[in-house]
């Protein structure tokens, strides 16, 4: 554990929460993507079924544990409790256009051609681009509420903050994962435009 | 040595 993991994991914490409370808060889920929340929700299943087989910290656990049951009731709060307020029309990327092909890439890119292994990928692959329905609901509508803004900001932060935890990874303890390290940057690459303009714009985005 | 791919992160 290093600094910049520990930030990572608050910041991913933090965006999570803030989500979870504007919908719950306002009573809606006006311009947030559902399909982005049933993507993440995908990405905490696939790759925290080590819960099952392994233990690595109380820490650990922990945050897989909140991680997993955040996501679920965000995906809850927008299908269920607060569905009259969700903007299906709006949020139209295909999710079969992220899963097909990232699922196909796991399986011929991969550290070892095994169950978990192969589903741990897919996640890794899957959460890079899991936001982007949401990036395209924005697009499409033009505007983002401020709250939306600090949700994107935090979720952003956080695969940046771990570039740098795997930085410092890899020069004290010799670790190198490239699967996660490339998918990472990716990830990362795809908020640059949406930081511009959070620190440019402050609050709320409409383009 | 390098020590890839340990599975203790989030």
């Amino acid at each position: 554990m290093n600094i910049f993991r520990l930030t990572g994991d608050l910041s991913h914490l933090a965006a999570i929460i803030i989500l979870l409370l504007k919908i719950w808060k306002t009573r809606s889920c006006a311009g947030i993507s559902g399909k982005s929340q049933i993507l993440f929700a995908l990405v905490f299943t696939t790759r925290y079924l080590d819960l099952l087989t392994s233990f690595i910290s109380l820490y650990n656990t922990t945050m897989k544990v909140i991680y997993i049951g955040c996501a679920y009731a965000t995906v809850y709060l927008i299908y269920m409790k607060f569905k009259a307020t969700y903007d299906g029309n709006h949020d139209s990327f295909r999710m079969e256009f992220l899963v097909v092909p990232v699922g196909g890439l796991a399986c011929l890119v991969n550290h070892d051609f095994s169950f978990l292994e192969i589903l741990w990928t897919f996640s890794i692959y899957l959460e890079s681009v899991a936001i982007l329905p949401q990036l395209f609901m924005i697009s499409k509508t033009g505007e983002a509420e401020t709250i939306t803004t600090h949700y994107l900001f935090f979720l952003g932060l956080y695969r940046a903050l771990y570039l740098f935890n795997w930085i410092w990874r890899f020069y004290f303890e010799g670790f190198f994962d490239m699967i996660a390290i490339v998918a990472g940057m990716v990830q990362t690459i795809l908020y640059c435009d949406f930081f511009y303009l959070y620190v440019t714009k402050g609050q709320g985005i409409s383009l | 040595s390098l020590n890839i791919n340990p599975k203790d992160e989030l």
